[in-house]
């Protein structure tokens, strides 16, 4: 397996934007990409990444391989490399090891690091095809600050989904908060629009906590998709054009 | 209060 991206910056904002919700995994390695399947420790999110072949500067692997490794480790490592560094995988078959090389441009630096693949049993689930209730495109930046915004008031989120409006409502010991984003279009600029479809209106309750774990892919993706059918996990999803996707998987509360 | 449920809930074991 040998996987070679131009620039270290888009697989470094990957691997923060997934590190404080799961930390060891095992990414998947087949002809077609790379991708991670993982619940965090209390099996309440899912998240799952792909990085396509197409995305990458050179990729190749011959024989499929599951790689665990610590995302906490693979942070440390990428430290190490420039945003504008290249990086290059590598992994032979049967070897308990994965390689980093980062280089500078003007290839005058080189920088290898070896890190130790660990043992993990991954269990995946089965994500079944669901045809939403409700689809919102919005800026990733406003889902960010309306989590973090909400989250000094309380610890749950109800997201409604009405027509031409989405609203984010909380309430907490303190007092209580809500945010509503009206439809906009943008012709000119795409990535601010805030785009609605509604087949049927939903309410949800989710917990912030897991939202604000999400929001930290809004460096990798200008906007991102809120995926919500009533009594179904929410989708939550970064696109990233060319490149592939990280999708966030939450379930809903309930009331008892 | 509203109780969390576990994403295993909705997604089966592949």
């Amino acid at each position: 397996f040998e996987a070679k991206w131009d620039h270290a910056s888009t697989l470094k904002k990957v691997i923060d934007a997934v590190k404080d919700l799961i930390g060891d995994t095992s990414w998947d390695c087949t002809n077609t990409g790379m991708s991670l399947q993982s619940m965090d420790s209390s099996h309440v999110a899912l998240v799952h990444v792909l990085l396509k072949s197409e995305g990458f500067e050179s990729y190749r692997c011959d024989r499929n391989v599951s790689m665990g490794i610590s995302l906490n480790s693979m942070a440390k490592v990428l430290k190490c490399a420039g945003n504008d560094d290249s990086v290059t995988l590598r992994h032979e078959s049967e070897s308990s090891v994965v390689n980093f090389a980062f280089e500078s441009h003007k290839e005058e630096r080189v920088s290898e690091f070896e890190l130790k693949l660990m043992n993990i049993d991954t269990e995946h689930l089965g994500i079944p095809e669901t045809e939403y209730d409700s689809i919102i495109k919005m800026p990733s930046a406003d889902l960010r600050r309306t989590c973090a915004d909400l989250s000094q008031f309380g610890d749950s989120v109800t997201i409604s989904c009405a027509k031409s409006d989405v609203r984010f409502e909380t309430s907490g010991d303190i007092g209580t908060g809500n945010v509503r984003l009206s439809a906009r279009g943008s012709s000119d600029k795409p990535e601010t629009e805030i785009a609605i479809e509604m087949i049927n209106p939903v309410s949800l309750t989710f917990a912030l906590k897991y939202l604000n774990f999400f929001t930290k892919a809004a460096p990798l993706s200008d906007t991102v998709k809120l995926c919500m059918s009533n009594n179904h996990p929410l989708c939550v999803e970064f696109p990233m054009p060319e490149v592939g996707y990280i999708r966030y998987y939450l379930a809903p509360k309930i009331d008892e | 209060s509203s109780g969390q449920r576990p994403i295993t809930a909705f997604f089966s074991k592949a």
